[in-house]
């Protein structure tokens, strides 16, 4: 594919470009290195665990690529426009923080700029602050009920603090105002002291 | 309702229940899903303690007590469809492990893949109907994701048309299987195939292991629970020793490869076909990766926009913890991972459905691609669930170490998806396999298709920096 004109970093589709091209290098990157461990004569086997931290990382990139590739085409399917622009922002702080955390990646292989990757860090804290009004309605949207969810910081209406207080109460040790073990150790060995 | 959430839900820029259909797959799925745990929630009968509160023992009981009542009401209920047998028993356990997971999970499902039509009419029925109730023992002690490196031998005795099951030694004791230590009465063994003094490598046997009726061990086999693991607690993942024990001929699950009452091997159209059932279980754990985390990250959000902390502006009143911008930064990009792995999770899930309907019709192509694809999925989506859902906890400060914040459970039963089903290194290993299998083939000039087409560009790609 002919690499990106310009990084457009509120375009999905240009982001699925740059995570392909990681791709790609990451693989011809270790399959060179492979290569050149069999040059040097080496059985098949040791060239192979010899280049096997190469290739856990280009079967990594690949698998990111694959996800912000499915990410990205599953956006074009939603209908509802403020339901899309909220995914979208979604799929590009997935993408946009992708690069940030491996920017090695993208700069080693000359796919990014210094300068983009500057753009993208500064574009992923605007994201977040694009997504605060929504995070609520986001979670809310996989439609967990409070008993599959089974937390009382996770509850649907938020009443935490009451709810932490009478569950702690059902804990079996508070059966009794004052346990067994009290009685049994610690007054016997109070009293020898 | 806390005034916080309530002031969040109002000024939310979409409606929600569009981006629900969206996740269940349409509006109808929706609806259809509620229903369903209305069932649940609506019934006395699945009503219980919380289980934080319970022994390891009282929770298996629980659980196998819930399984119990599970597939009555599905009978009741007519559920049928896997996708509603998936929601109901999600709902009836809150999303936890259960005993009849591999039943449900592996041991049908290989049925139906694996399975002659002879064996289905003779297996099927009985365990639709749980009079068989089966597991999958593949993993042994001395061995896991190195499927090639299992001891477990069946050898083939043409004199009575029998295969000798057998453990030759502690290493080769089946181990971890869920279902297996004390719910079980068969088990799929996965074994290295001996016949004519040939090893044809691993085939799929079905076994029985304790009598139907008392639930005894058969005599020959020795079978029973590991012990407490960091959780799972309902789960009875066990052990399974075979002392030469036989079973007929026509338990060797036989649609590929075949065993002829003489004793000779016919070879299956692929050996990938063996993995069929694997494939499956990696593209369930994409799904489960998103849905784990997407767990994780509403208890993480939603206390966050409750709780009030220390003060931006001096003299102003606590602001909520989610206008921290290193709060956002945690739990936004995990948000959207969820979301991303969601819809991979759907899209690998009808992938493998695709190629499986392909693979009937013998067409194999696509089998490698959705091997290696779903290999390093699996270990990509877990790898990330798996640390997002420790930050989760760490999100919500020390109540998240509570086991009332539900965090604790999410991650002790998700965890494990980093080392079953292929130890997340070696899939991404198996991945690479593939990768190069297909870089090597683009560098001799012959193009690749599916989701490595991107490495046919290679030769003529030149990488410049450019303008922004």
């Amino acid at each position: 594919a002919a690499r990106p004109a310009t990084l457009h970093i509120n375009n999905p589709a240009s982001l699925v470009e740059t995570y392909k091209l990681r791709a790609s290098r990451l693989v011809e990157f270790a399959a060179k290195n492979l290569q050149a461990e069999l040059n040097r004569r080496r059985s098949k086997e040791d060239a192979w665990n010899r280049t096997s931290v190469d290739l856990v990382r280009a079967s990594e990139a690949h698998c990111h690529y694959v996800v912000v590739k499915l990410f990205t085409a599953k956006i074009s399917e939603i209908g509802d426009p403020a339901t899309r622009a909220v995914v979208n922002n979604l799929c590009l702080l997935f993408a946009l923080h992708g690069i940030s955390k491996h920017s090695g990646d993208f700069l080693q292989g000359g796919i990014l700029t210094d300068a983009q990757i500057t753009q993208v860090n500064q574009r992923v804290k605007e994201l977040l602050a694009l997504i605060r009004p929504n995070a609520v309605a986001l979670v809310d949207s996989f439609d967990f009920s409070d008993l599959f969810l089974g937390s009382v910081l996770g509850r649907y209406d938020g009443n935490i603090y009451e709810n932490m207080f009478e569950w702690s109460k059902k804990s079996p040790l508070n059966k009794t105002q004052v346990h067994k073990s009290f009685h049994k150790h610690l007054k016997p060995m109070q009293a020898k002291l | 309702m806390n005034l916080d959430l309530r002031k969040e839900r109002e000024t939310a820029s979409f409606n929600t229940e569009f981006l629900t259909n969206i996740l269940d797959g349409g509006a109808d799925r929706t609806r259809r899903r509620r229903e369903l745990e209305a069932l649940v929630l609506n019934d006395p009968d699945f009503k219980h303690e919380d289980v934080n509160f319970l022994s390891r023992s009282e929770r298996y009981e629980l659980a196998i007590k819930k399984s119990a009542l599970m597939v009555m009401k599905l009978r009741e209920f007519g559920i049928a469809d896997p996708d509603e047998i998936y929601w109901f028993k999600s709902f009836v356990h809150h999303g936890r492990p259960e005993p009849l997971d591999l039943h449900l999970g592996m041991f049908l499902p290989t049925l139906l893949t694996q399975a002659t039509q002879e064996q289905q009419d003779r297996f099927f029925m009985p365990a639709w109907n749980l009079e068989i109730i089966g597991t999958y023992a593949q993993t042994e002690m001395g061995h896991g994701t190195h499927l090639r490196g299992l001891e477990t031998t069946a050898t083939y005795d043409p004199a009575t048309q029998e295969f000798i099951l057998n453990s030759p030694t502690v290493t080769s004791i089946k181990w971890w299987p869920g279902g297996l230590g004390k719910t079980s009465n068969h088990a799929i063994v996965l074994a290295q195939l001996h016949t004519q003094g040939q090893n044809h490598g691993l085939h799929a046997f079905i076994v029985p292991i304790r009598q139907l009726g008392t639930h005894e061990p058969l005599p020959g086999i020795t079978v029973g629970d590991i012990g407490p693991k960091f959780g799972y607690d309902e789960m009875d993942n066990g052990y399974l020793k075979m002392d030469n024990f036989r079973i007929p001929r026509e338990n060797m699950l036989m649609k590929f490869a075949k065993v002829e009452p003489d004793g000779t091997y016919v070879k299956p159209l692929s050996d990938k076909l063996t993995y069929g059932t694997m494939v499956f279980i990696r593209s369930i754990i994409v799904g489960d990766s998103a849905r784990s985390l997407a767990r994780a990250c509403t208890i993480a959000i939603r206390y966050s926009a409750v709780r009030h902390q220390s003060e931006l502006k001096p003299g102003e009143p606590e602001p909520q913890i989610l206008d921290y911008q290193t709060q956002q930064y945690k739990l936004f990009p995990l948000l959207a991972a969820a979301y991303a792995f969601h819809f991979v999770g759907a899209y690998m899930k009808d992938t493998y459905r695709r190629i499986t309907a392909d693979i009937n019709d013998g067409d194999l192509r696509e089998m490698p691609e959705l091997h290696a694809l779903s290999a390093g999925l699996k270990a990509f989506s877990s790898w990330i669930a798996n640390a997002g859902i420790e930050e989760c906890r760490m999100a919500c400060g020390g109540h998240g170490y509570s086991r009332c914040s539900g965090l604790p459970d999410i991650y002790v039963n998700f965890t494990p998806s980093c080392t079953y089903e292929g130890e997340n290194t070696v899939m991404m290993l198996q991945t690479a396999r593939f990768l190069i299998k297909s870089y090597t083939q683009v560098s001799s000039g012959q193009l690749v298709s599916g989701m490595m087409s991107y490495l046919n560009d290679l030769p003529g790609q030149r990488i410049q920096p450019q303008q922004v």
